[in-house]
């Protein structure tokens, strides 16, 4: 299984999801690997993995995958990646570049995640056109929520275009404070727009998830007791059991 | 003078700036125009400016500059700008497309703002070619302070290749919370290693600046009275006294 984390708004919990999440499914027995696919390299940086080596960036361009073990296996990436949207401008069926070099690794893995950069460009085209499904993290505020439109449009446009099975695995709320008034009735808003899709479990506003990567820990290892890894481990059981009855 | 609002980490609050920012100026005296150079057009959508029309899109693939006037003249974006990466890859002198846009409209306002996108490709090149300064929001977070050193050397590039003007014009701290440890904790490292640059005006954490957006109204209108309003003035006033000096 396959699985992009996006949201193209900026800030929105995406790196800190899909590290969480990863480690969780693994503290789950699930074989894990996590994909990080942004120039920034938070996700690298946040497990303390180097990236002076090879990164997605040569796999992208040839190169074979570069999985390095961690606490979960990591494709390390690097601000080359930045330039890869010019680069991959003109090269017959671009869209499907990250799709070839992930399919041979799927049956190593339960699951994949795909770290998404905050953009709709050509390397989050490449994630969902890799992938099973997508997870959606969105922090309860107005801006964050009304980019939800345009997520849908390009996927919708992907599935049509690319890749037939893709579907939205799944909205959760992140950094969600229910003493705001705005992020309560942002949370009656996504409800309504899209029953189906919303997972029950919220991640609450929880300094320790901001403060688990400057020693390079994911939430369980640094605060195993805090909101952040007791809403993360919720997430995962949710997901878990939402596969197995598909 | 033409500024760029720009850090590639996301959600720091380079939009919520870039509008009050621009706003603030233009209450005291100061000719000012926005440019939205995001494909997500939060900016755009966030002063209710109609984006049905020409947009900054147009502009770059070789219409006219389509300036709005709303409370503050504002160039507005729409998602059509996420494909201009690809559309200019081959194009020569692609990151001074921008410059040739604005230097035509650089005597008519004392302030041009543009408000960048959460990445560092070819949008973000083309901000830095056309700008005097780049101010940088930074969010007193951990993963937010580490990126900052590939911003410099982005900026680095660009003014030693196409722009030897350019310069920071500050560094000021965003979504600020004096009662969380590692905010304060970050505001000591950054008034370390940047001294010169980092503004004494701090933009603390207000959910009036969350909400403000929903009625597309500035902060100076929908809470006056607000901190966000308060400190976002404050700001405005040290930025006018900086570039008097100089
Ligand atoms: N639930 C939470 N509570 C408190 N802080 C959080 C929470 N989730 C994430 N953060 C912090 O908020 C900031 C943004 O999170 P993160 O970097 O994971 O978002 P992102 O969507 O990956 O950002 P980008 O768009 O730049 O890739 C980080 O500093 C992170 O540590
Ligand atoms: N000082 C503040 N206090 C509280 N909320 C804030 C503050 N500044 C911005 N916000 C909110 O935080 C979110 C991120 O801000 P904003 O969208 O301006 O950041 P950005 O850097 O432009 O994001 P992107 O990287 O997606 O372009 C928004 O929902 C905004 O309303
Ligand atoms: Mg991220
Ligand atoms: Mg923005």
């Amino acid at each position: 299984m396959i699985i992009s984390i996006s949201n193209h708004k900026g800030g929105v919990g995406k790196t800190t999801s899909a590290i969480n999440i990863g480690v969780g499914l693994k503290n789950e027995g699930k074989k894990v690997l996590l994909i990080d696919l942004d120039p920034q390299a938070n996700l690298t940086q946040s497990l303390g993995v180097q990236n002076a080596g090879k990164t997605i960036y040569h796999a992208m361009k040839g190169d074979q995958l570069p999985v390095v073990p961690a606490t979960v296996d990591v494709v390390p990436s690097s601000i080359d990646l930045a330039a890869i949207e010019s680069e991959l401008a003109s090269k017959i069926a671009r869209e499907s570049v990250l799709k070839k070099l992930l399919t041979p690794h799927k049956d190593k893995y339960d699951y994949i995640l795909i770290d998404c950069p905050p953009s709709l460009g050509i390397l989050t085209i490449n994630a969902f056109t890799a992938s099973d499904e997508i997870f959606i993290p969105l922090q309860a505020e107005y801006l964050a929520l009304s980019g939800l439109s345009k997520m849908m449009e390009i996927m919708e446009l992907i599935r049509s275009e690319l890749n037939p099975g893709l579907k939205i695995g799944g909205i959760f709320l992140t950094q969600f404070d229910s003493r705001r008034v705005l992020n309560r009735n942002i949370l009656e808003g996504v409800k309504d727009q899209f029953p189906q899709e919303v997972f029950k479990s919220i991640i609450r506003e929880n300094v320790s998830l901001a403060e688990a990567p400057i020693s390079q820990r994911h939430i369980y290892d640094y605060s195993a007791r805090s909101k952040g890894a007791e809403d993360y481990m919720a997430l995962v059981t949710e997901i878990i059991k939402k596969h197995r009855k598909t």
